[in-house]
């Protein structure tokens, strides 16, 4: 099963 | 302080609609390009980004960097009194308490005054970077919209695989399975209806159907949407508004 991941571990914060 | 005139309040009923359940409380910032939007969902999964440029109002003054914290309920519930068409007048002072609406029909002889109460968010802003994306899709918010409705009846996910000349929505869950393949095509009479796919490599990825069905509320904003991919990359959602856009960005579903 696919896990969701998160915006955050993508997009850093600025 | 901000004084913003839209000539029609749909535009701001239509956004509002489109994000409302997705964030609660969020700044709109506003400054002299115009009035922006970046907020996360509460589970950190998907992010809206929301651009209205001065350009849409007339006329537009903002001299000073303004964040206006606040409810979308609430602003829902104001927003019920305009009707589509009516002129909307926002105005906030520099440090407000409180946001201002207007809403005349277009006789002139109706206008109704409301106040919002704003709140102060604390709210981090994300850095998004620019994406050479693998594969963009153009299609009908509303050929998307029942898609997404359609498989998310059978699944929690969908995976989207993009190639050269079609791209297929595929999901399977506990009673069976789906797909739904659009192939390239082009409309000459009705272009909104055109499915265009920009390619440079094939992607296939994995999505959440619950937030993509929760995206397509922004449908009115625009007869089309596009759909950005590459691997291992949030999915960005984009509608297209005259004078701005909603983009929706989504966490891929990673491993097996």
């Amino acid at each position: 099963k696919k896990a969701q991941g998160s915006i955050m571990s993508f997009f850093g914060k600025k | 302080m901000l004084e913003a005139r839209l000539e029609q309040a749909g535009v701001l009923k239509k956004v509002v609609e489109a994000i409302k359940d997705l964030v609660q409380d969020c700044n709109f910032d506003c400054n002299d390009s115009g009035i922006a939007l970046q907020a996360m969902d509460n589970s950190h999964v998907a992010l809206v980004s929301m651009s209205l440029s001065h350009e849409g109002f007339s006329p537009y003054r903002c001299d000073r960097n303004i964040a206006l914290g606040i409810n979308l309920n609430s602003l829902t519930k104001v927003l019920r009194a305009a009707q589509n068409e009516d002129i909307l007048t926002l105005k906030a002072a520099d440090s407000p308490d409180s946001l201002n609406l207007v809403f005349e029909n277009t006789e002139r002889d109706r206008s109704s005054e409301y106040d919002i109460k704003l709140m102060d968010i604390d709210q981090e802003h994300l850095g998004i970077p620019d994406t050479d994306y693998s594969a963009t899709v153009v299609l009908p918010s509303a050929e998307f919209q029942r898609i997404c409705r359609d498989l998310s009846q059978l699944s929690e996910s969908v995976t989207i695989e993009a190639s050269k000349s079609s791209v297929k929505f595929s999901c399977s869950g506990d009673i069976g399975n789906g797909s739904v393949n659009l192939r390239q095509h082009q409309d000459l009479e009705k272009p909104d209806q055109s499915t265009s796919i920009e390619l440079v490599e094939p992607v296939s990825l994995t999505f959440s159907l619950k937030y993509l069905v929760n995206f397509c509320k922004a449908s009115a904003l625009s007869p089309t949407v596009k759909l950005s991919l590459s691997t291992d990359v949030p999915l960005l959602v984009e509608y297209k508004m005259e004078a701005g856009y909603v983009r929706f960005y989504l966490a891929p579903k990673i491993g097996d």
